[in-house]
């Protein structure tokens, strides 16, 4: 069962929006997806309609509990929301953002969020997870948890200055803690023909990725960012809209190489 | 001399465009300009063409400097580099995303950018500073450096999340640390009349802001997006577009607003 991050510390790339559909499509496939909100803005939290509510648990007393070597109580399984048929989510909090200064000279601070998906991973067959916009020790978590991750970009001039950066980061997280690392698919997103811009880009981020670059080019299309107001993902609210079609050929297209390997 | 920082949780929402645009216009309004780039992405670095180089001091080196309590070299004015006639700017480097982990229990650690600021305050008439997409400790400093700061807001939903999270580290850093910060301009930007989403976060950022709305809408224009491209800021590049229209405007709404008070 893969645990997959969706990572770019460039912000307003489309990582929650590409998480959150991706997520979603899995599940109407038939899979049991848990989605994972690693992000403090909790924006994957409300695209679903949950409110981080103090009540429940959220991904911090999850991780907080690894790090005391509580019993491990509550876990992923225990503060994930049921959203869809087949689809659970773990909502973020605001309490995440404290994360680094909470638990930052914790021993083994950079594996807790792996120890909790370790916990859980049987109960599914895909684990996503949303991440925020940093390379700090979140971040950091969600690479250390995850077999792959995918990457959004979007085709502008800065989308290729930070890429740089995150690899170097991928590179170290693999070397030093987590070997079986890889970048699954970056996914263009917010893809505008009509802008001069977005060939440019392509071109540079098709030589520099190689086979690795989704065969699928996620539109701009205001669906996309009209469905957190309803609390649902676009691919349920607007199934028919070229966003959400281009979701489910992303989603298609990583099960069909999944079945080939 | 003001010091108003750019800042915004919510990634991608146009921190980097505002700071580089506002301070290049301020400086062809004949002001002596200083901008900081606290964001590790150092994308306000690379809209002037600078390369990140190691050889010149950066934002981390007068940071650690300040830390390190030696003799407060080198300044911030030590590291920045004359861009334009009036205009400065201190680059960020990689090196800054590791500044919470290098400096994050040191005390006073919330203030480094304060007492570099404030050392260096009188040789400017403006000084502007880009953050990073976080309310971490380089956020945390920056709220603390400035007595007011400018939120680009996209109408988005996903931007009226954001904004409960950013008053409130606004009002806490204001209680604590920095009694004159205050709420300066929200600006809204890629403004598009066609798309319905906007009018209404419009509205609701209107009815939630009041007063400090500004009456300038920044268009969704390209060539603020290409500009990066070329090392230099729209407002300098393309001087006629919509885009950098806008941002003279701001500035000299802002302008008209200093010299009345
Ligand atoms: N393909 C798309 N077309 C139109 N709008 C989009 C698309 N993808 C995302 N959006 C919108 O653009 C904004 C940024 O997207 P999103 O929040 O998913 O990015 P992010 O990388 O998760 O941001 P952050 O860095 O803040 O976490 C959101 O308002 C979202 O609704
Ligand atoms: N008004 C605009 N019209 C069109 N494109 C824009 C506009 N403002 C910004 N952009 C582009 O949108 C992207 C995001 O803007 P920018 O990088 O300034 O946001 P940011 O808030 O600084 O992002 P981050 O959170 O990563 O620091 C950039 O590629 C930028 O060139
Ligand atoms: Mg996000
Ligand atoms: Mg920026």
């Amino acid at each position: 069962m893969p645990v997959w991050g969706v990572v770019n510390q460039k912000g307003g790339v489309g990582k929650t929006t590409t998480a959150v559909n991706f997520a979603a499509v899995m599940a109407k496939e038939g899979r049991k997806v848990l989605l994972i909100d690693a992000d403090p803005q909790g924006n994957a939290t409300t695209s679903f309609g949950l409110l981080r509510q103090r009540s429940r648990a959220s991904l911090f007393e999850v991780l907080t509990a690894v790090a005391e070597a509580e019993n491990g109580v509550p876990s992923l399984t225990d503060a994930a929301c049921v959203v869809a048929p087949g689809l659970s989510v773990v909502p973020a909090s605001m309490d995440l953002a404290g994360l680094e200064a909470a638990l930052g000279t914790a021993v083994g601070r950079e594996t807790f969020l792996r120890e909790a998906v370790d916990r859980v991973r049987d109960e599914f067959d895909w684990i996503v997870v949303d991440s925020p916009p940093s390379l700090g020790l979140l971040t950091v978590n969600v690479l250390a948890a995850c077999d792959a991750i995918v990457v959004p970009m979007q085709c502008e001039y800065f989308a290729l200055e930070g890429v740089a950066q995150l690899l170097r980061t991928v590179e170290i997280v693999k070397r030093r803690i987590n070997p079986n690392l890889r970048v699954a698919k970056v996914v263009l997103t917010m893809y505008d023909t009509r802008n001069r811009l977005t060939q440019q880009v392509e071109d540079e981020v098709l030589g520099f990725f190689q086979g690795t670059v989704s065969g699928v080019r996620i539109p701009r299309n205001v669906r996309l960012s009209e469905a957190p107001g309803h609390g649902r993902p676009a691919v349920e609210l607007f199934p028919s809209s070229k966003g959400s079609e281009a979701y489910r050929e992303l989603v298609k297209e990583v099960l069909e190489e999944c079945a080939v390997h």
